[in-house]
């Protein structure tokens, strides 16, 4: 989607870094 | 359940029984012991002191090590309840715990607002959520002009911050993720679900009975 269509925290929340899953990967 | 006793598993900084922290959780006994073979997976890999400092964490996250990133840092500094710097066990099995598939509602949300409130005001203010902005510029190959990213804002905080002070509370907070339900897909992890599947070895080094898991 375009970022103009999307809210600010539906971006902020494609951050690897809030990307908890990466935790269980070996 | 296992019969090969631990090496120094109660040596660990922070360790708790499994018993306990399974009844402060959702997790079963058996999820919490496979959850401490991960801990000690992310806790061994820069220094093996049986905690887990931001480093580590961070490392874990982004399999490099040099990467800095606010979001991760903001994690980590949240599942750090006691502010020690580095997570214990208990520390670690708590702040997963709201992660679950199962968790409630209620928790995914307020620590959601606590992730984005970066300097704890109780409010998540246009400014900081600027910063988180650039933040995830920084790390994508994305690029946004100024105007587009005060658009975004504008928009965001017209939808969000319905009495127009300026910051969103957590009861805007609130509303605004129940109409946005996709803001809390980060809030829930579903490996959290088959972490003994994923953990197997727990079994090897469990200290509790079956009966009692």
């Amino acid at each position: 989607a375009a970022p103009l269509t999307m809210n600010a925290f539906e971006l902020i929340s494609k951050s690897q870094g809030l990307n908890l899953s990466s935790l269980f990967e070996k | 359940m296992g019969c090969v006793p631990s090496k120094g598993r109660r040596q660990f900084p922070g360790y708790e029984d499994p018993v306990f922290l399974a009844a402060q959780t959702t997790f079963s006994v058996s999820e919490v012991e496979a959850l401490f073979e991960l801990f000690k997976s992310i806790g061994s890999s820069v220094i093996d002191e049986g905690i887990i400092n931001k480093e580590e964490f961070v490392l874990a996250l982004f399999k490099n090590r040099k990467k800095e990133n606010l979001f991760a840092s903001r994690i980590f500094d949240l599942f750090d309840v006691k502010h020690k710097g580095v997570l214990d066990f208990g520390d670690f099995v708590r702040a997963l715990h709201i992660f679950h598939p199962s968790a409630p509602l209620e928790d995914k949300i307020v620590f959601s607002f606590k992730l984005y409130d970066l300097d704890n005001t109780g409010f998540i203010e246009r400014q900081e959520v600027k910063l988180m902005l650039l933040a995830l510029l920084g790390e994508s190959e994305m690029k946004l002009a100024d105007e587009t990213i005060e658009a975004i804002l504008d928009k965001t905080f017209l939808e969000a911050d319905t009495n127009q002070d300026g910051k969103i509370d957590l009861s805007e907070w609130h509303s605004f993720v129940l109409k946005n339900p996709s803001l809390l897909r980060i809030m829930t992890l579903p490996y959290l679900r088959d972490i003994t599947t994923a953990f197997p070895s727990f079994v090897f080094y469990s200290e509790v009975d079956e009966a009692a898991a």
